[in-house]
């Protein structure tokens, strides 16, 4: 740095980050986020495998990054059946595995349910809409979950629903059971959920009590939903919490996910609080379905924009996700972005990462490193800067990969 | 379709406006 100009060192620390590697592994201490905290409709957001996350190693048995990836893509194919068969029509015949997706909800919250209140920590997913735990007596069967498994017996505001009832009408898939409505929710993953539809008071803050929120009480629970009690649904769909919680909160909610070394984030319900500093782009009308549509139009690698025809983003539109590891992008975006990547690399060897990446690096001559940064303009060129944590992933302790990868065709 | 995934996503502030039809980000969201 001393042989450079000042106009030099401006460039480099305006168009590249230059990291600890450290930066990307988690931190042993929890140190939650103030952000958010205290304030009325505030969760606290932990990540399942973080410092902050009371999972006890036995429930979190780690995943092999290719069983992690491998759930990703599974996630990433469900969406995409999902989106197929709301643009195709009902009659479309598709893959059994169209639906929600479970896949990679690494994201966990807790909340308070029934009378007293119990608390459970739940999956957090954007991309489901019915919130839904493991409930007693597990007439089917229930896997091993943190929390004690919920006892609708023990709660004085617990209820099933009837059959006849207008809720139950807006499930994708119900039946009777003795005029009870019972649900049944399928993953892309072959995971699922069948049980009583129910209601029962949510308690998300002392402040904050959804008297009479409608949830799924799962007697028959099975795939990989290994230590969580159950989801919490925030998709676009009538039964979210999102939708349920309308009246108190206005549809509006925010997040902040902790990247592994940040310990915790925050999720909150209503518009006080949010940032001064946050952009807005419009929910993309092009997306009529129970995901979150946004309308991606740049990328831009170290202040330069990839040359990339506005068509390749149009084409296939784009979603935004909390259950979804790795961005997605059309072929072409994604090579153009890789390219210019490598290009800014050339000082890093290239090395063989898991299959769903392409470019990968190997540092473990390195402390610290230098990459460039990516930004991503969306609808109304409102422009977001990737953070760093979000360029580069750990797949070892040498090997970090450009944190991105293509859908088959740009049609996807 | 594409999807915007949760690496991407950490630490920035991410809004959800439904009523008013849009979807915010900000950074640095967790400090």
């Amino acid at each position: 740095a001393l042989e450079r100009s000042e106009d030099q060192i401006e460039a480099i620390s305006h168009h590249y980050h230059t990291l600890k590697l450290s930066t990307f592994i988690s931190s042993a201490v929890c140190n939650p986020s103030t952000n958010g905290e205290k304030r009325k409709g505030s969760l606290q957001m932990v990540h399942k495998h973080g410092p902050c996350s009371k999972f006890n190693e036995d429930m979190m048995k780690s995943l092999t990054l290719d069983e992690i990836f491998s759930r990703d893509q599974s996630r990433v194919d469900s969406i995409l059946n999902k989106v197929r068969k709301e643009i195709q029509g009902s009659k479309t015949t598709l893959p059994a595995k169209s639906g929600s997706s479970i896949g990679t909800l690494n994201y966990i919250v807790t909340i308070g349910l029934g009378t007293p209140k119990k608390d459970f920590t739940l999956a957090f997913d954007t991309g489901s809409d019915l919130t839904w735990t493991q409930c007693q007596p597990c007439a089917g069967s229930c896997y091993s979950q943190q929390d004690p498994i919920f006892q609708p017996s023990t709660s004085s505001t617990y209820s099933n629903i009837s059959c006849s009832s207008s809720e139950c009408a807006q499930l994708d898939l119900a039946r009777c059971s003795s005029s009870t409505c019972v649900y049944r929710v399928g993953y892309g993953d072959g995971s699922f959920t069948i049980g009583f539809f129910a209601k029962d008071k949510l308690t998300l803050t002392s402040e904050d009590v959804i008297d009479d929120f409608f949830f799924g009480c799962g007697q028959d629970n099975e795939g990989l939903f290994v230590g969580v009690a159950g989801l919490f649904g925030l998709g676009r769909d009538k039964l979210s919490f999102v939708s349920q919680s309308a009246d108190k909160y206005g549809k509006v909610f925010s997040y902040c996910l902790p990247s592994i070394d940040s310990s915790s984030g925050f999720l909150m319900f209503g518009s006080s609080g949010i940032g001064s500093n946050v952009v807005y782009t419009p929910l993309s009308a092009s997306q009529d379905n129970s995901f979150y549509g946004l309308d991606l139009e740049a990328i831009y690698v170290k202040g330069n924009k990839l040359e990339i025809n506005p068509t390749v983003f149009t084409t296939s539109g784009m979603i935004i996700d909390s259950g979804t590891i790795i961005t997605r992008l059309p072929p072409t975006a994604y090579s153009a972005l890789s390219e210019a990547f490598q290009a800014e690399m050339t000082q890093y060897p290239l090395t063989q990462g898991p299959s769903l990446f392409d470019t990968c690096y190997d540092f473990s001559n390195y402390e610290n490193i230098t990459i460039p940064k990516i930004s991503v303009v969306w609808s109304g060129n409102v422009n977001v800067e990737i953070p760093p944590q979000g360029i580069l992933i750990p797949v070892s302790n040498e090997v970090y990969c450009l944190a991105f990868a293509a859908n088959q065709d740009d049609s996807d | 379709i594409g999807v915007f995934g949760n690496t991407q996503q950490q630490t920035l502030e991410v809004v959800y406006d439904v009523t008013a039809g849009r979807i915010g980000f900000g950074p640095g969201g967790c400090s």
